[in-house]
């Protein structure tokens, strides 16, 4: 089972986007894939459908039930998607109290990675979105990972907003002792303005060989697909934004 | 002194180049105005580029002196912008703890309308910049303002995201007895998708005269404009976006 963290402070990256396309690509490739949304926000939840306001179950029971959980009761919590082999586990409202509640217990950075190894090891992949904000929950998503794909918006605010998720994750390393396995994502890229192209290039120069050596473009295939609450490489298989992911996963499996 | 608040719990919508766009018009008009920077990502800090890692006074002292603030203590906090008569509070990191921090005292939901009536009365518009996630720090911003701004991208998902935000809006209203003048701006209109289209019609439909009737579009120089450290209406006074906003403005400034 490998998994996944698609996060970054930022808001608007494509982090829910790249959850959605990358989960797609995997699921139709025969792989067992499960989606987390620890984003309160829910936008993964919803894009497939799911009312999160009127679920009973989801994430917020890994965290408050965390070592009582039985099987019985993850498999409450767990939905299937349109596509065959995709599953997700929702958000729901109350997850955005967690951060009050829960920051002051021992051990709360460590509960969705024992949650994972407990109960999802039936999936090779668990993709895990993340809220735009540091807090409990992303804390929890960093923790149980083994790679973290950071999005960042070829644009030059968005290179600050990385320098600062950088910074969050030497923060954590001290104290987990862990380093991570980092893999930063160009989206939204334009070739058609300046601006993008210098933000690409700076985003190069500093960062090296942890930024993919592709690009996911601007493809407004992406919202018309999310109209459609179909995940854009069943939606358009053709499109230009299903090719640019289906070349970053070809990277990812290969490390 | 009239105190807006820009807020969506949707990343990436373009909350901070409302507050940066709305600021600049302001000023350039002659009104003194103050940017309040609540996310603790700091978009809105770096834009002006400011460092807000090396800050040593910000947000975070009026969160966490409240009552004990002086005058002086304020005047530290308050830097100067490029454009004459706008100025900015900045954020500093150590605002992500605030939640944990913060959510148990009472009161803390007031601090910010507290501080701004103390302080800030010299100035003619305060406009305050929230983070992407409804927490201590939003529910300050909104206990603040005598109006909300809330930019929606013109596609299907953020709609979710609005209907979101309008239920946390009214889960406020009813322990804090007061109702919220909204007003809901469609951003990123791209007229050449039947998406934008389509998520366009929806919004007036379901939310009729909280939208305001024009459209902010899909305007690049926003990116240029960001990448040189300038409001896009000091950079491109004759952009689209800039008048779109001028547009906005003059709406806002009749009610
Ligand atoms: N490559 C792309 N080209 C065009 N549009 C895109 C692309 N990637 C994502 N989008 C669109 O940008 C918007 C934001 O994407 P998304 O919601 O995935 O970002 P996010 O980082 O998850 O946001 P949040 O911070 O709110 O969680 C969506 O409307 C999505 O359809
Ligand atoms: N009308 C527009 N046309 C094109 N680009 C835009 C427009 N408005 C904003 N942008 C760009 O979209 C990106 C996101 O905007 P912005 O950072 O203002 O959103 P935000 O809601 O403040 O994000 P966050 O949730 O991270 O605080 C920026 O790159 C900005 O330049
Ligand atoms: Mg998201
Ligand atoms: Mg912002």
């Amino acid at each position: 089972m490998k998994i996944w963290t698609i996060a970054n402070q930022k808001g608007g990256v494509g982090k829910t986007t790249t959850v959605v396309t990358l989960g797609a690509i995997l699921a139709l490739q025969g792989h067992k894939v499960l989606m987390l949304d620890t984003d309160p926000h829910a936008s993964l939840t919803y894009y497939f459908g799911i009312d999160s306001e009127e679920l009973q179950h989801g994430v917020y029971d890994v965290f408050t039930q965390s070592d009582s959980m039985t099987e019985a009761d993850w498999k409450k919590c767990v939905w299937e998607t349109p596509v065959e082999n995709l599953s997700i586990l929702p958000a729901t409202m109350a997850m955005a109290t967690l951060d009050g509640v829960l920051s002051k217990k021992s051990g709360m950075g460590l509960i969705v990675k024992k949650a994972l190894a407990k109960f999802a090891s039936e999936y090779d992949y668990v993709l895990i979105d993340c809220p735009p904000v540091l807090g409990v929950l992303m804390v929890n998503a960093l923790a149980a990972c083994d790679k973290v794909l950071i999005p960042v918006q070829t644009e030059c605010m968005a290179l600050k907003g990385l320098e600062r998720m950088y910074r969050t994750m030497e923060l954590m390393n001290t104290s987990q002792t862990k380093s991570y396995d980092i893999c930063v994502i160009p989206t939204m890229y334009d070739k058609r303005t300046t601006a993008s192209i210098a933000a690409y290039r700076e985003l190069r120069e500093t960062y090296g060989d942890k930024v993919w050596e592709g690009v996911i473009p601007i493809d407004t295939k992406f919202r018309t697909a999310s109209m459609e609450k179909l995940p854009l490489p069943v939606y358009a298989k053709g499109a230009r934004g299903t090719f640019a992911y289906s070349e970053l996963l070809k990277k990812l499996k290969s490390e």
